[in-house]
């Protein structure tokens, strides 16, 4: 979601 | 994911290959700063503790699992294993990584995007990774003779943090996300430690001589 843009990054 | 991620991981994933081909293949750690190595795996391990609740992508959970695992066996190798062990250059892996997580968690407790416990071990992982390359750094302007796969291990991470940048830059533009300053700033200091480490890598690449960072 746009909310959580760089989480998903490692 | 963007071709700048995607390259930033390759670079991080082989900078932990190229370690571990130097310590399996010469059974030596010499040059290896396990400090570094230990702040790494508790980047990981607080960085990574949402592998079971929140899932992402099959790629993100093994590239997870993969970073825990090979910082970890790393740091046993240079602990436990009986030939690695002697090889490490315990008087000279001195810096004191204690302070760096009492700094990072002081700072993940005042600078968080939420006061919960995720979200201070994220902060404090984005914090702690930033310097955890200190140590290394340290030990290798302490070496007289840096070799090539230890000189390679920090090319590696140093490439993997400027392709972050880019692809932070890339999603900026592509996406518009203007709130993420804790990554963005921690990136940077991060990035700008290599500078000097990728200036004198360069000037022995072209002068094709040894690897040395002046004291």
């Amino acid at each position: 979601s746009s909310s959580e843009p760089v989480k998903d990054e490692l | 994911m963007n071709a700048f991620r995607f390259l930033g991981d390759m670079t991080h994933l082989f900078s932990v290959l190229v370690l571990l081909l130097k310590i399996y293949a010469t059974k030596s750690c010499s040059g290896v700063s396990r400090k570094t190595q230990e702040l790494y795996m508790v980047v990981f391990v607080a960085r990574y503790m949402d592998l079971f609740t929140d899932y992402i992508s099959l790629y993100n959970s093994v590239m997870k699992v993969v970073f825990i695992t090979s910082s970890a066996a790393i740091v046993w190798c240079m602990r436990r294993h009986p030939q690695v062990r002697r090889t490490y250059d315990r008087d000279q892996d001195t810096f004191r990584h204690v302070v760096l997580v009492a700094a990072s968690f002081v700072l993940a407790l005042i600078f968080n995007e939420r006061f919960t416990f995720r979200e201070i071990c994220w902060a404090f992982s984005i914090y702690l990774e930033a310097v955890a390359i200190l140590p290394q750094l340290v030990l290798l302007q302490r070496s007289r003779n840096v070799d090539n796969l230890t000189g390679q291990y920090v090319l590696f991470l140093g490439a993997y943090r400027a392709f972050y940048i880019l692809n932070w830059i890339y999603r900026y533009f592509t996406e518009g996300h203007t709130s993420r300053w804790i990554p963005w700033i921690a990136g940077l200091v991060q990035t700008a430690l290599y500078a000097d480490f990728f200036y004198y890598y360069f000037l022995s690449w072209k002068n094709n001589v040894k690897l040395e960072l002046p004291a």
